[in-house]
């Protein structure tokens, strides 16, 4: 495993832990989509299938149970707590997500490695990572003052996806992944979504004022 | 294995 991957990885824990941090610490899920976090759940539990059929590592395996589990809990806590559902901004979390959802799958039935369940499952979990960030976006978008905590989670998603890219540059320079296409273009396009984000966020940090994104 | 991520990656 590479550095790059390596921070890729734990951005994305970070993202996670920051995340979970935030619903415990405030009660509330304010400004989080709950459209955005159950298309995570979804991606994870279409990719690692492969839980149940191969064992790559010790870290993998840990790493993909957190994932799993800590996108459910954040899906329960905002459908089911008794405190932290009624702080969910549902009025104005109104992307219709089913879209992507249905865009990943025919594009997943369209383009993969084999045709078997898993590796079609594999695909869509691709694609639908790429944009399950959108809802939240315009989420973030909406509700103009965005909290710290919520700034910083999206800010760890998208360092995730920087760092990813990079370890993709780098495997590709140092062993034979060639025509690795597909996770090149979904990962570019989602790093894409994100960069508007990072310049706004860029800016609220170098002036030190709160995150605002213009309307 | 052309089309997909590294099945080694999260």
């Amino acid at each position: 495993m590479n550095v790059f991957r390596f921070a890729g990885d734990m951005t994305h824990l970070f993202s996670v832990l920051v995340l979970l941090l935030k619903i415990y610490a405030t009660k509330s899920c304010s400004g989080i989509s709950l459209k955005t976090q159950e298309l995570y759940a979804l991606v994870f539990l279409t990719r690692y299938l492969d839980l149940l059929t191969d064992f790559i590592s010790l870290y993998n395996t840990v790493m993909k149970l957190v994932f799993i589990s800590s996108s459910l809990a954040i899906v329960w806590c905002m459908r089911a707590h008794p405190v932290v559902r009624r702080t969910y901004d549902k009025d104005q979390d109104t992307f219709r997500h089913y879209t992507l959802v249905a865009g990943s799958l025919v594009l997943a039935l369209l383009f993969h490695d084999r045709f078997t369940i898993r590796e079609v499952c594999w695909a869509f979990s691709i694609y639908l990572e790429a944009v399950a960030i959108l809802p939240q976006l315009v989420l973030l978008q909406r509700s103009r003052n965005v909290d710290n905590l919520t700034g910083q989670y999206v800010f760890f998603l998208g360092a995730y996806r920087a760092f990813y890219i990079l370890n993709w540059i780098y495997r590709y320079f140092t062993e034979q992944h060639f025509s690795r296409w597909i996770p090149w273009i979904a990962g570019l396009v989602q790093t894409g979504l994100y960069a508007d984000f990072f310049y706004y966020y860029y800016l609220s940090w170098k002036n030190n004022v709160k995150l605002q994104l213009p309307a | 294995e052309c089309f997909s991520q590294p099945k080694d990656e999260l």
